[in-house]
C-alpha cells in the first residue's frame, strides 16, 4: 500500500461521506443521479464477488464492505425513504442504465485477462466503473443549479480517480511485472470524464463563485 | 504464475 492509493481510497471514502451526509442529514438527493448510484451498486457488486473467497487485508475486505453498503444504502433512500424521495429530479435524470451496461458486457466477454466467470465480471465492473459517472454530469448540466455537497462529491469522486493513476505510475516503477492494461486505460477514460467538471469547479473556486456549468 | 496479478486494489 503506497501514499496514493491510501489518498485515493480515503478520498473515495470520503466522497461517499459527503454524499451520505447531504442524504441522511439534509434529507436531499437534489441534483444526485439515481441512475449513477445504480450503477455504481452493479459496478461493486460485480467487483467484489470474490468478498468472500479471496482474502488480501482486514483493510480490504472492510472497505470493500463499506462501498458495497453505502452504495446500497444511498440507492434505498433515493427510492424508498420518502422525505429524500421526493426531492430526487426524476425528470431530468434520464439516462438509460442499459445504453451504458450493454457495450461494458460486449466489450468484458472481447477483451478480458481470462474467460473465467470472476475475471469477466470483475472486466465489466471496471469498464461499468468508467462511465458510471456520465449520468450524474448529464444531470448536472440540466439541473445547472448545483448546491457545495453535490459538487465536492464530484470533485472527491474525481480526485479519487486521480490519485489511483498516480498510485499506478509508482507501482509500475516499484514492483516487478505491475501491468494491468485493462484498468489502466479504463481508469484512464474515467479520470479524463471528469476533466470539463474538474475545469469549472476550480473556476468557481478561484473566482469564489457557486458553480454553474456552461449550458 | 504472476504474483502481483492478484486483485489487491478496490
Amino acid at each position: 500500500m503506497n501514499i496514493f492509493r491510501l489518498a485515493g481510497d480515503m478520498t473515495h471514502l470520503a466522497s461517499v461521506l459527503v454524499l451520505l451526509l447531504k442524504i441522511h442529514t439534509i434529507k436531499s438527493c437534489a441534483g444526485v443521479s439515481l441512475k449513477t448510484q445504480e450503477l455504481y451498486v452493479i459496478v461493486f457488486a460485480t467487483r467484489y464477488l470474490d468478498i468472500f473467497t479471496s482474502f488480501v487485508s482486514i483493510y480490504n475486505s472492510l472497505m470493500k464492505l463499506i462501498f458495497l453498503g453505502s452504495s446500497f444504502s444511498i440507492v434505498w433512500y433515493m427510492r424508498y425513504h420518502k422525505a429524500v424521495h421526493r426531492t430526487y429530479d426524476r425528470e431530468q435524470d434520464t439516462f438509460r442504465h442499459w445504453f451504458l451496461m450493454l457495450p461494458c458486457i460486449l466489450l468484458a466477454l472481447l477483451i478480458h485477462e481470462k474467460f473465467t466467470f470472476f475475471e469477466v465480471m470483475w472486466t465489466f465492473s471496471l469498464y461499468l466503473e468508467a462511465v458510471a459517472i456520465l449520468p450524474q454530469l448529464v444531470l448536472l448540466q440540466r439541473t445547472r443549479n448545483i448546491d457545495n455537497l453535490t459538487g465536492q462529491y464530484i470533485f472527491l469522486l474525481g480526485g479519487y480517480r486521480g490519485f489511483y493513476i498516480l498510485n499506478w505510475i509508482y507501482r509500475y516503477f516499484t514492483e516487478p511485472h505491475y501491468v494491468h492494461w485493462i484498468t489502466w486505460i479504463s481508469g484512464l477514460v474515467q479520470t479524463l470524464l471528469y476533466a470539463d467538471f474538474f475545469y469549472y469547479y476550480f473556476l468557481s473556486w478561484k473566482n469564489n463563485k457557486k458553480l454553474q456549468l456552461p449550458a | 504464475p504472476n504474483k502481483s496479478y492478484e486483485k489487491d486494489e478496490l
